[in-house]
This record gives C-alpha cells, structure tokens and sequence, in this order.
C-alpha cells in the first residue's frame, strides 16, 4: 500500500500515466522552455534551471524519467501537493508536462537565486538569529501543511531553497502524506536515514511530528555543518537514532537557553511530548530571529566556496 | 567515495537497497 494524497490503492502503470497525463498541461515542454544549466539531482530526477521561451523569467524544471521511479504513484501525490497549496513559504507550483515519447514527467518551479540551504550550512557559520529566522520561516510552512493534515517526511536542508533577498521556502513534496484526520498515522519508513525520527525507524505508526524531529536535525546542521552519524553508514546511523534517542550536541554550552530548549522541544523521543508547530511558533527562541536579508552574505560566500 | 557521501543524502521510501 502506498502513502499518497489519499490513500492510494496499487495502482497500475497505465493508471498511473493516465493520472499524470490528466494532471499535465497539453503541449510540448521542450519548445516552451530553454534548458539552461542543471542545478542538481536527486533521488526522483534532475532539477534544470530553464527560461521561457516567450517571457524574461528564470524557472526551475524538475525532470523525471517515469521509467526509474520507484513509486510513481508518488509522483502524482506531488504535483496534486503543490497545485493545491499556495503558501508564502512554500515553492510556487507553476506547470507541469507529460512527455509522452521520452517518457519524462517535467514539474515547472519557481527559481529560488540563492540555492539550497546546505550549501549555507556546509560553507558558512550562522548565527543565532539566523538560525531563529530559518526556523521559523520553516515552522510556518510546516504548520500550513500539518493544518492540512500532510506530512512533509523529508524535511532537510537540502528541500530549503533560498532567495537572494533571504526568503526561505520548503520544496520536495514528492514524499507527502495526507493523513485522512487528526489521528491517522503512516507507517511505511519514508525520509532521510539521518533526519529520520525515532518512531519511522523503529517502523511504528507516525504523524506529523516527524517533521518536528526533522526540523531539530535541520537546526543541528545549522550549528555544525551536517546531521548526527553522518560519518557513519545510513543503516548505522538508523541504529543510533533507534537505540540513542535524541542526539549530542557538540558545544552545547555555547548555546542560548532558548536555542537549547527550542531543540529539547524538537528532539524530544516521545512523540505525544514533543512540540508541535503551534507551540514552537510561539517559542521565545523564535524572538531572537534577525532579519531575513542577514542571510545574504552567507548565501554569496557559499556560492563562492 | 564521493558517490556514496552524495547518495546517503537520498531519500528512500518503503526500504533502500542497504536494508
């Protein structure tokens, strides 16, 4: 059984197409739009940074080969997530195309100039107030989609794209979920082996909170680079999270008492004790946020590292 | 080895070829 906007049942490839197909806006992608350059790639397929063939406009092109997905039907879970939801802190939705004879499925996006957060955090230092204004951008999107009951289940630096001007937004919504309640749970292990939560990698029932685990990952890598055991195997950093719990954090004295129980709340095992976005919406550490245009200086250093 | 620290960024759904 697959995790999709519904409950999907299995569905056949010709479905599958068909779905896709109904989704897709008619016409010939390749003529509408100039490849420019690859931005990057990922499990699903290549991200191009395109312009219309017919505006001065930069897009982002998420190119898939239909052929070597391992869950199309999450495919249409996608397309379906971001058509419905419009949100300041969620990447704008803006066409899609079904390529019949090369068998490729093109997801059109806004272009976000400043890339994506990892290359922030793996080239530069941020500050507290820098990491508050991050997280809260984050949190906002996040609470737009848990108020919808959709689990984002991979939240990482990697889908938080970053304007020029500092906006942050979350992209990569091929893995959401749609739970049908304030109750209902998932149970298939979807994410990142590293960012994943204690209740997905002992395969237990989960809901939205695993984005909350995800989100105090995603503030470890904003202090030290790159998530716990990630110098370790995925299966045994999945063990460590199983058996360790919430991770270390180096240097912790250097931390603020906000930021240190700002991340307790996040990193807490048991899920009906951690925090939810409501909560940390309101959390004292988000008031120590600085102004979004600080993060530009970090974004032009990481480009030219 | 650079391969393999690129792909341990990769999502996996359902279970992953190391599993």
């Amino acid at each position: 059984v697959t995790d999709g906007m519904a409950k999907k049942k299995n569905l056949t490839d010709d479905e599958i197409h068909a779905g896709l197909q109904r989704l897709a806006s008619p016409g010939d992608a390749s003529s509408k739009y100039q490849i420019q350059k690859k931005l990057g790639s990922g499990a699903s397929g290549n991200v191009c940074m395109a312009k219309p063939v017919d505006a001065d406009a930069v897009v982002a092109i998420k190119m898939m080969d239909l052929n070597n997905q391992p869950k199309k039907e999450l495919l249409i879970t996608e397309i379906e997530v971001m058509k419905d939801y419009k949100h300041p802190n969620i990447v704008n939705f803006l066409d899609c195309y079904y390529l019949s004879e090369k068998q490729e499925l093109w997801v059109v996006m806004e272009y976000l100039d400043g890339g994506a957060l990892t290359d922030v955090v793996t080239e530069t230092i941020m500050n507290e107030g820098q990491i508050a204004a991050v997280s809260r951008e984050c949190l906002q999107a996040l609470d737009y989609l848990h108020e919808k009951h959709c689990i984002h289940r991979d939240i990482k630096s990697d889908n938080v794209l970053l304007g020029m001007n500092g906006t942050v937004k979350l992209t990569d919504f091929g893995f959401c979920a749609q739970l049908s309640g304030d109750s209902a749970k998932r149970q298939t292990m979807v994410g990142t082996p590293y960012w994943m939560a204690p209740e997905v990698v002992s395969r237990k029932h989960y809901g939205k909170k695993v984005d909350i685990w995800s989100m105090g990952i995603m503030i470890i890598e904003m202090l030290e680079g790159e998530p716990p055991y990630l110098n370790e195997t995925p299966l045994k950093a999945i063990y460590r999270i199983a058996t360790k719990g919430k991770p270390d954090i180096k240097n912790a004295e250097k931390l603020s008492p906000e930021l240190k129980d700002f991340l307790d709340r996040c990193l807490e095992v048991e899920v009906e004790k951690r925090a939810d976005t409501q909560e940390l919406l309101q959390h004292k550490f988000l008031t120590k946020a600085r102004p979004l245009t600080t993060l530009r200086p970090l974004i032009v250093a990481a480009k030219q590292a | 080895k650079k391969r393999f620290q690129r792909k341990k960024r990769y999502t996996i759904v359902g279970s992953a070829y190391w599993m």
